[in-house]
């Protein structure tokens, strides 16, 4: 463990709790895509096939069932809690993501590391993983004005795989048989589409103005 | 390394 694979780990958590907050605390999830947050469910249950099989940490445990746990109770709160899925509105969420889901299992089943049960299925996480965000920009940018919860959300959410990137680079310069090309390549394509929301959300920080994301 | 090398990151 590293400070800036920590520092990434951290982040994550902090995203996942401002989304927590927003949803408990407004009892609204607009602004929010149920399609990113299902394909972030998939993401972790895909990866963490091995929760019962291989203990790494307690700490590695803990945020893995941390990770799953709240990404699924997020779609059943915007699924069926009868207050908030009445703030979901699935005319804007309209982002095709099984197309994503179908593409990145394909890519997974050529591109591994191994044939293997768990590394395709860990592989497709990667890929699902770097596209997640994107029906959830699309909403943004469809709904043009982003509530401060939703921003910073979103904001951590980019930063966390950001820390990542340094750890890889860091975990490669200090171990030696270190090979991660199929999590760095999806990570550098992953932070790069969070580019643009992240250059308005420092403009609107900057200018201190509400975040607007140009239609 | 065996790639079903235990994937000890998140």
């Amino acid at each position: 463990m590293n400070i800036f694979r920590f520092a990434g780990d951290m982040t994550h958590l902090i995203s996942i709790l401002v989304l927590l907050l927003k949803v408990y605390a407004t009892k609204s999830c607009s602004g929010i895509s149920l399609k990113t947050q299902e394909l972030y469910g998939i993401v972790f249950l895909a990866r963490y096939l091995d929760l019962f099989t291989d203990f790494i940490s307690v700490y590695n445990t803990v945020m893995k069932l941390v990770f799953i746990g709240s990404s699924l109770a997020i779609v059943w709160c915007m699924r069926f809690h009868r207050v908030v899925k009445r703030s979901y509105d699935r005319d804007v969420d309209t982002f095709r993501h099984y197309f994503l889901v179908g593409g990145c299992f394909l890519l997974a089943l050529f591109v591994h590391e191994k044939f293997s049960f768990r590394e395709v299925f860990w592989a497709f996480s990667i890929y699902l993983e770097a596209v997640a965000i994107l029906p959830q920009l699309i909403l943004l940018q469809r709904s043009g004005n982003v509530d401060n919860l939703t921003g910073q959300y979103v904001l951590f959410l980019g930063a966390y795989r950001g820390f990542y990137i340094l750890n890889w680079i860091y975990r490669y310069f200090t171990e030696d048989q270190f090979s991660r090309w199929i999590s760095c390549v999806s990570g550098l394509v992953q932070t790069a589409l969070y580019a643009d929301f992240f250059y308005y959300y420092f403009i609107s920080w900057k200018n201190n103005a509400k975040l607007k994301l140009p239609a | 390394v065996d790639a079903d090398s235990v994937k000890d990151e998140l």
